[in-house]
């Protein structure tokens, strides 16, 4: 019962997804950060994506947790205006 | 409130518009009505005058595309992103395009065009996404009744320290 069933882990995985492309669009995630659902397995950059989930969280008056929780899924997943938050 | 780096704004008070395609979700007059409004909104605090072309480079062009359309910035479908503008510059800049995948609407059936427009022509005038939810310039799209419609303070304040008061006021 400790082992994910595998339809957890595709949505995990889907989530992360969603996540570093949000990130990538909205908070000029760094080149370095690219390719996060491979980089999470192997538990590599793990802070630098962790850090613009919390600037994420910041900007939308979120609990600043550096984690994918549920409310910041639902932002994410919120209809939205193209033009990044942390403007270029 | 916030501002683009640099504090881009448009260096004149008259800024034209052109409204390049249109949506088939709605009929051109609707279309139009919803455009001219969300230009009011800006214009009745600010001295900056709107005024449509019909032919030529406007200040800001307007238009209906659907994922790849020319910018490098795609869309990406119905839903998530509804639309982008660029800040006050020559060319693209002030340039405002809306996503064709979405349902656009004059009421609640859809996306507002109305209020995103007006979201939209914000970024274009120099405003970038506010942190406040109550403004309309916060990224993500909350439906609002347009009748009761007006902007938030944090909205007046972003934009008047751009261009100042409206004479009028």
């Amino acid at each position: 019962s400790a082992v994910p069933r595998l339809s957890e882990i595709e949505k995990n995985e889907e989530d992360w997804q969603l996540a570093e492309a949000y990130l990538n669009r909205f908070y000029k995630l760094e080149d370095g950060s690219a390719g996060f659902a491979s980089k999470i397995r192997n538990y590599v950059s793990k802070s630098s994506l962790s850090n613009k989930i919390k600037k994420m969280q910041e900007f939308f008056g979120l609990e600043i947790t550096g984690n994918l929780d549920s409310a910041t899924m639902g932002i994410m997943e919120k209809p939205r205006c193209g033009v990044p938050d942390v403007a270029e | 409130y916030n501002h683009f780096p640099g504090t881009i704004k448009w260096k004149k008070n008259k800024i034209t518009y052109r409204i390049l395609n249109y949506t088939p979700d709605l009929s051109s007059t609707d279309v139009d009505t919803a455009i001219r409004k969300a230009f009011k909104i800006w214009s009745d605090i600010t001295p900056l005058k709107f005024r449509r072309i019909l032919n030529g480079e406007a200040d800001i062009m307007i238009s209906f595309g659907a994922r790849e359309h020319g910018d490098n910035y795609p869309f990406d479908g119905a839903d998530g992103i509804l639309a982008h503008a660029f800040p006050p510059a020559a060319g693209i800049g002030g340039d405002t395009h809306f996503d064709e995948d979405e349902t656009w609407t004059m009421g609640s059936n859809g996306y507002n065009l109305f209020l995103v427009a007006a979201h939209e022509f914000g970024h274009a005038l120099g405003l970038a996404h506010s942190r406040d939810p109550g403004a309309l310039m916060f990224p993500s799209y909350t439906f609002i009744k347009t009748k009761y419609f007006r902007l938030s303070q944090d909205d007046v304040n972003g934009i008047q320290a751009l261009y100042g008061r409206s004479k009028s006021i």
